[in-house]
């Protein structure tokens, strides 16, 4: 068996690893050292998949997702598709702090991230912008819809699927014998 | 994507995860990362484990909350990583995907799935044998 404490993270994000052992090292707990280890890496964008900047969806906007949990107490604190806020791990932590809930998403997610005084600001940069246009650019590839038309291998969206009709292609109303003036 | 187990030298054990997700997703899109049981997994009384990779395949088995209870039913580190891989691979050869795992007394490993541009997954220890973070590299 290996000794303790220990820290294990995933990727070669060794800032990241050093800040959890430091953080034991001051008398943290693993609580506070997974969430200021995974903090090192949405400041300093590990690998560009981590933090603001990276991984534009296909509007432009980076959304963060993150979730920590206390193998003790079995509790969990977790975001999904944060918008606007850089410190995802510290908004997971208010969750699991402040809330019986286990998962808060989107842009409500963002608005109780305000209400525990994290600030709002742009996850976008120069470098997900590119990103962003180049996708564009490059008629929209890679992307991850199937069955619909345009074909998405070849084409941008906006997409459909097959059967459904044009908005603005005549839409074949079925007679309602029973709905009249 | 950044996973990370954390465990504390009282035995106390935490687990977490953040991300950016997928590039070019569609919006609303979310990945494994915030699952609990996906994303990672912590348990005082049976160890940890934190996943990475194609977030939309990973997440339907949870792989860290699997991992988590192959460890508690005695498989080591290495081997709990392994047979978490091998059943997401059963259905998904070609699946994009790794874990690390940790036990309770402190042993770990890693697992992957290999893939032409994925032979080896690294990964960071840091431990009272060390001075400093180490990276490991495991063969998928």
């Amino acid at each position: 068996s290996g000794p303790l404490p220990l820290v294990l993270n995933t990727w070669p994000f060794k800032n990241a690893t050093q800040a959890a052992w430091q953080a034991l090292a001051c008398g943290d707990s693993a609580l506070d050292a997974v969430e200021k280890g995974c903090a090192v890496c949405e400041r300093e964008q590990c690998d560009g998949t981590v933090g603001f900047g990276g991984s534009p969806d296909e509007l432009g906007e980076t959304t963060l997702d993150a979730m920590i949990m206390d193998g003790t107490t079995m509790n969990v604190g977790a975001v999904g598709g944060l918008r606007r806020i850089k410190n995802a791990i510290g908004v997971a932590r208010k969750v699991l702090e402040y809330t019986t809930h286990t998962l808060l998403v989107g842009e409500s997610a963002t608005k109780f991230a305000e209400s525990m005084g994290f600030p709002s600001e742009d996850l976008s940069t120069n470098s997900s912008q590119t990103l962003h246009s180049d996708w564009l650019a490059r008629n929209c590839q890679p992307n991850y819809w199937r069955n619909v038309i345009p074909d998405p291998s070849k084409y941008c969206g906006p997409y459909k699927p097959p059967g459904i009709l044009k908005q603005d292609d005549p839409v074949c109303i079925e007679t309602n014998v029973h709905g009249h003036d | 994507t950044i996973g990370m187990v954390v465990i504390h030298k009282t035995g106390r054990i935490a687990a977490g995860t953040s991300t950016n997700g997928l590039k070019f997703k569609i919006p609303g899109r979310v990945g494994d990362s915030p699952v609990p049981g996906a994303g990672a997994y912590a348990d005082d009384t049976a160890g940890a484990a934190a996943a990475t990779g194609d977030g939309d395949i990973l997440m339907r088995f949870l792989p860290s909350y699997q991992a988590v209870e192959y460890m508690r039913r005695g498989e080591d580190p290495g081997t709990a990583c392994q047979k978490v891989i091998s059943r997401i691979q059963k259905y998904f050869p070609k699946f994009f995907g790794a874990v690390i795992c940790a036990n309770v007394t402190g042993s770990y490993g890693a697992a992957c799935n290999k893939l032409p541009t994925f032979p080896q997954f690294s990964f960071m220890v840091y431990n009272s044998l060390r001075t400093h973070p180490v990276e490991e590299k495991v063969n998928c």
